[in-house]
């Protein structure tokens, strides 16, 4: 699964997911990629598109529940991107996702996920396991 | 706060003990691609063509399970899917099981622009895409070796894997976990 997300200066967001799907899967089968509110997802708030195991993915309406905690409860981009991950079972799901004032998360609860990300003041990465 | 960008290729099992021949090519596409989507922005493209332009070129990298490069059914054969929003409007597409378009991102764009319909799949999306003029190929465009072998270890093993789940040896049990 490949994904991005942008923002522009003005804060008009954008996102974009696209996959193969599983290997050996069956045929016919649907995962969270093309399910609007489970892999993928925009709003005013934010732009978010996720990998991992479809079926956990849309179980968990990922991508929405991001910008729904924003909008709800009030929560950072950071914050409410970590804690819908971890509201994933371990080992099933990561994410890259943007907000309309330029914040950028990208957790994941895999043993790593193929990320980049830049933002206008100057920071860039690119990685695939933790950091830290 | 600015623009700003955020791109992936995929997440699960990745061992840290990746080769090198395999990690290179794979975060050399990363930067290539962050790269491309900067200079996008920062010539003032919307961030929907943004997004199109730079998950059409992970589409069109092999190293990546999308486009050129997906993984395999259990029938050997290519099916996939992408999507596409917009935030402001809401405006959005998606597309499934498509075989032969070669960047299905493209086709969830057109589906979203002149379709009254948000998800298009399998028969429907592929002779929407002709009518549309979307490219297409050959399904022998989309399959690596390195995919009919990953395809080989999971049935091997009964398993349905993720993008970069290692293969393990043989387990007893449901075939539909991870």
């Amino acid at each position: 699964t490949v994904g991005c997300v942008a923002v522009d200066g003005a804060g008009n967001l954008a996102a974009a997911t696209s996959t193969g799907g599983l290997v050996n899967k069956m045929a016919g089968r649907i995962g969270d990629t093309p399910v609007v509110g489970a892999g993928t997802y925009a709003n005013h708030l934010c732009a978010v598109s996720a990998t991992g195991k479809g079926e956990f993915i849309i179980r968990a309406t990922v991508a929405r529940d991001v910008a729904a905690v924003m909008e709800y409860k009030g929560l950072s981009l950071k914050e409410a991107a970590t804690y819908v991950i971890d509201s994933v079972p371990k080992g099933n799901a990561g994410l890259v996702a943007v907000s309309a004032n330029g914040e950028v998360a990208m957790p994941y609860n895999t043993t790593g996920m193929f990320r980049a990300c830049a933002t206008e003041d100057g920071y860039s990465e690119v990685g695939i396991w933790d950091t830290e | 706060m600015g623009w700003a960008i955020a791109l992936h290729g995929g997440a699960g099992d990745i061992p840290v003990t990746l080769a090198e021949e395999r990690r290179a090519p794979r975060e050399a596409t990363l930067g290539r691609c962050l790269s491309l989507g900067v200079a996008a922005l920062k010539a003032n493209q919307a961030p929907l063509d943004v997004v199109e332009l730079v998950v059409r070129e992970l589409e069109n990298c092999p190293h990546f399970n999308a486009g050129k490069g997906s993984v395999l059914t259990t029938k050997g054969t290519v099916e996939m899917e992408a999507c596409i929003m917009d935030g402001i409007t809401k405006n959005c597409g998606a597309v499934s099981g498509v075989s032969t378009v070669v960047n299905p991102i493209s086709l969830a764009r057109v589906i979203m622009e002149k379709t009254p319909h948000i998800y298009l799949g399998f028969d429907g999306a592929e002779a929407f895409a002709r009518e549309q003029g979307v490219e297409v190929a050959e399904t022998s465009h989309f399959i690596t070796q390195e995919n009919v072998e990953r395809l080989k270890q999971a049935k091997g093993a009964n398993r349905v894997q993720i993008d970069y789940t290692q293969p393990i040896s043989a387990v007893n049990g449901d075939s539909q976990i991870g």
